[in-house]
């Protein structure tokens, strides 16, 4: 099952429940995937890859897909030059440094991405492709997007099944999920039937009058509107989980018994373990 | 004076302290405006002023003097078509609801603003071109970035006299601080000789040990670096400044004599009173 973590808003918790329900999985047995689609390769650096000039990353994936793609000319002289050789998505897959699962890292160039993408025909679905032979191999595969709805989380969602949208219990972050719910609708109807939203997770979560506001009324907004739901599991605020990022690992390795590891596990038993396919 | 706040990292106060340092310069007598260059708008939201249809906003007035931008075809029959009315910057401008301050609103369709300057000369100009009539008036520009280093950001650091970044007080929002750095520099010297760095904010400060050692990593990577400091005064996380939000005002207005609207007066009076020019 491929999961897509998507909020426009910035810092509601995508990397972080990416890396942490990922961690709760593996550690259910699950094999887990966490596919990096942020130029500022967060996710990355929280699961202790690193990447050096040579390491191929979903960058390279995607651009040779892009650059590869343009036929050879039938009619050039012979020996002309032909496009960049395509990396396979399973050449750019490495074991994160203290966790049990895998990663696909980003870098800064994936930036790039977005105006190259929109050369191609098909740009939306040039993840999807990439992804289909690798995502076969995991029970789950988690895609980290960046804080912006470009075209790199829309092949996300192209290429998704389930969406996860980490909210923060905050006001303004709550604005921006109409527009999100409509985005998820309208890719799910123009490009992947399949789409669903998994559920809304409240994150950073503390026991004041704002979050407890925010929670009723996305909670309320959610329910009976035949989109999803929001998840029961919420994420409290936990210095733990902060702390687990500069570790480079998931706070279920960091700090075991602390709320933020037993949020996540409770967030991974409340999906349920993830089935391949 | 203009300055851009920018951070590419995702909920690191910008919004906030364009709002914030905005009315506490406001309060000093400054005249001010907030210019919104986030599709999700939430510096139009925060200052409660309501964009319908038909309300000019910032995309208004990029997106004309985009389409507007082709010159009229001097061998085409007489009565063709021309481009799309020129819309000044002034026509965007509106009062806050609740703050002694002036805002250029921003809306969703903002979103489509970085294809569309792709595909005119001199983009990165385009902004800097449609505020300069109107900066005049201002003692303060603040531009609120959305968390990309995609074109719109771009266009406001060409824009710009000074940069202000925000950067919560965790292990994540310090990684992208070189990146940053490091474009801000590429555009000073390719793009607006002027710009320079007025400082980084240390946000959402709390009594944790992640904290500190974030405050001091940052002193140490800025101070004698030549390119810039980190500012004396911190914002420390404050519940009043989320709340601000909801009430769609600064905090300033919404909590006087709070911590978070001290703290801002604090910033306000460390860069001192804007002057015009
Ligand atoms: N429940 C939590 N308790 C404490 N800190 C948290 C919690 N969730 C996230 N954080 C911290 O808040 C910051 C923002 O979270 P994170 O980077 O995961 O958000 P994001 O949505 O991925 O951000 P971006 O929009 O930049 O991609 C990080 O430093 C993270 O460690
Ligand atoms: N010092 C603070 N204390 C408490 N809450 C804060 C503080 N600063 C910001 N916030 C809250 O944290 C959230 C993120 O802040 P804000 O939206 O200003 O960040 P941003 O960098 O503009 O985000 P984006 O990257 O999405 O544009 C908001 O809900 C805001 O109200
Ligand atoms: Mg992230
Ligand atoms: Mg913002």
């Amino acid at each position: 099952m491929i999961y897509a973590i998507v909020n426009q808003k910035g810092g509601t918790g995508k990397t972080t429940t990416a890396v942490n329900l990922g961690a709760a999985w593996a550690e259910m047995g699950a094999r887990v995937l966490v596919l990096d689609l942020d130029p500022q390769a967060h996710a990355t650096l929280h699961l202790s890859v690193t990447v050096q000039e040579d390491t191929p990353t979903i960058y390279t994936a995607l651009h040779n897909d892009v650059m590869g793609r343009r036929l050879p000319d039938p009619l050039a002289p012979a020996g002309a030059a032909r496009g960049e050789e395509a990396v396979a998505l399973a050449a750019c897959i490495r074991r994160a440094g203290k966790d049990a699962l895998d990663v696909v890292p980003a870098s800064l160039d994936l930036a790039q991405a977005d105006l190259e993408l929109n050369m191609v025909f098909d740009r939306e679905r040039r993840l999807a492709r990439l992804l289909a032979p690798v995502a076969a191999e995991y029970d789950a595969v988690l895609l980290d997007c960046p804080p912006y709805l470009g075209l790199l989380t829309v092949t996300a969602l192209a290429a998704a099944q389930r969406v996860i949208v980490p909210l923060s219990a905050d006001f303004l972050s709550m604005q921006g999920l109409r527009a999100l719910v409509r985005t998820v609708l309208q890719v799910s109807s123009d490009l992947n039937y399949r789409l669903a939203l998994e559920g809304v997770l409240l994150t950073r979560v503390e026991r004041t009058a704002m979050a407890r506001a925010v929670e009723a009324d996305v909670r309320k907004a959610l329910d009976g509107s035949g989109v999803g739901r929001a998840f029961q599991t919420t994420i409290p605020k936990n210095v733990d989980i902060a702390e687990a990022a500069a570790n480079r690992s998931s706070v279920l390795v960091y700090s075991p018994r602390s709320q933020g590891a037993e949020a996540y596990r409770a967030l991974a038993q409340e999906i349920g373990r993830p089935r391949r396919g």
